[in-house]
């Protein structure tokens, strides 16, 4: 167990909790990966390129081996013209085998625009692990320093010091009732508790520890 | 002050106390309930990989037959040459300065460099080549071997991963289910420890 059990010495959480952190910390490095470098530009492909395609690819295309130029064919005639030159009058059979290598050109193609959208699909399965390892590592923060916490020596981990009732100019909503606390053996705070819920109500309670936990957690994170 | 007596606030701060012994407790799920969704998405994860897999299959074997018609009609090649080259001669120009032209206004750089390789690339080309579309296998082939890489980058990083991850959770702290909410005793200190976090027979131990 990652745990290193201390029945008789002082918990130290730092020690307790590390193996976890280190592990998480290791977890993500290991998952981050630039998803712009140039080997996750999605593959340019013409016949896939619908209206504005990403001129950048195009232009490294062209710098790096020409190839990308005869993309604009479609914007010569005569090369237009070449690519409706009938042979089946001189070469039946060149011309079937024409049809056969366009057929297969298109099922590759439409094969090839399928797994590409099956790795963007693998991509973000990586980004959403990344997310959750990186929520792992924010809720084990906070378990562990509540570990921490509740070894102090007070005797209650949420302690109700005053009931006040709104003062005439304070900010609070009016009809709110302040309740000043300490939690975990913190510097007192005051939680206001709207007119709704009257001291009576069994909510009261659980309304002040609730507001002084996510008061004291969003310090925590500051 | 509103008038609250001692004992009032003493009741009030123990069962404030159990809500938060509570909160405690849904922190740890908390743990627990990411720990869940990193193993689903991880299980998702392999079961994509699998629909990947078939898929790179299928693409495989339609490239391989492109590629087989490409070698046949190759061998084909010469049969209505003349019409083509004649083509061919008006379609270059055409081809270069359009090319040059978009260079020019998108990409900025050196033109002059390019303009050259391009005439060289053209005057080596065939106009069969262009006719068989052996631009459109090309960039295929091109758009494979990416594909390929990026896959084996992924497959790498997700494989570091999840060693790590695999033995993190096989911790006592992932694996140990937690009684329920145990009955907040503020005054026993050995109880001031969450059961959930040290169970007793760790102390017991």
């Amino acid at each position: 167990s990652l745990l290193p059990y201390a029945p008789f010495e002082p918990l130290n959480f730092q020690d307790m909790f590390q193996p976890f952190f280190d592990m998480i910390r290791q977890a993500q490095q290991a998952m981050e990966i630039d998803l712009h470098s140039p080997a996750f530009r999605p593959p340019q492909m013409d016949f896939i390129a619908e209206g504005d395609e990403d001129n950048r690819a195009v232009c490294r295309e062209i710098r790096h081996n020409s190839t990308g130029c005869l993309k604009m064919k479609d914007q010569c005639e005569k090369c237009q013209e070449i690519l409706s030159v009938d042979c089946s009058a001189n070469s039946p059979s060149q011309e079937q085998l024409r049809q056969e290598l366009n057929d297969s050109l298109r099922i590759a193609e439409q094969l090839t625009k399928k797994y590409n959208d099956l790795l963007q699909s693998y991509q973000w399965k990586m980004l959403n692990t990344s997310s959750l390892l990186d929520r792992l590592n924010e809720q084990f923060n906070w378990v562990s320093r509540l570990a921490n916490l509740t070894q102090g020596e007070d005797q209650y981990y949420l302690q109700v010091m005053t009931v006040t009732s709104r003062a005439p100019d304070s900010e609070a909503p009016s009809g709110a009732t302040g309740v000043s606390v300490r939690l975990f053996g913190s510097d007192p705070m005051t939680v206001w508790v709207s007119e709704e819920v009257s001291r009576n109500n069994p909510k009261f309670i659980e309304t002040v520890a609730e507001k002084a936990l996510q008061e004291y957690r969003r310090k925590y994170r500051e | 002050d509103q008038v609250v007596s001692s004992k009032e606030l003493q009741e009030m701060s123990n069962q404030g106390s159990k809500y938060i012994n509570k909160e405690i407790q849904n922190a740890v799920n908390g743990v627990k309930e990411i720990k869940s969704l990193i193993v689903k998405t991880n299980e998702e994860r392999k079961s994509l990989l699998h629909v990947l897999e078939q898929a790179k299959k299928q693409k495989e074997d339609a490239l391989n037959e492109t590629r087989d018609s490409e070698t046949r009609l190759k061998a084909l090649s010469g049969v209505c040459n003349e019409t083509m080259m004649a083509l061919w001669e008006e379609c270059k120009p055409c081809l270069k300065q359009t090319c040059m032209k978009f260079y020019a206004r998108v990409c900025r750089s050196g033109s002059g460099v390019v303009g050259h390789q391009l005439e060289e690339f053209l005057n080596q080309s065939s106009p069969f080549y262009f006719w068989m579309n052996g631009d459109r296998v090309d960039s295929l082939l091109e758009s494979d071997r990416q594909q390929s890489h990026m896959l084996d980058i992924m497959q790498d990083h997700f494989g570091q991963a999840s060693s790590i991850i695999d033995e993190l959770f096989r911790d006592k702290f992932f694996t140990r289910e937690y009684p329920g909410i145990s009955h907040y005793q503020p005054f026993d200190l050995l109880h001031r420890r969450p059961h959930i976090l040290f169970p007793k027979s760790r102390f017991a131990r």
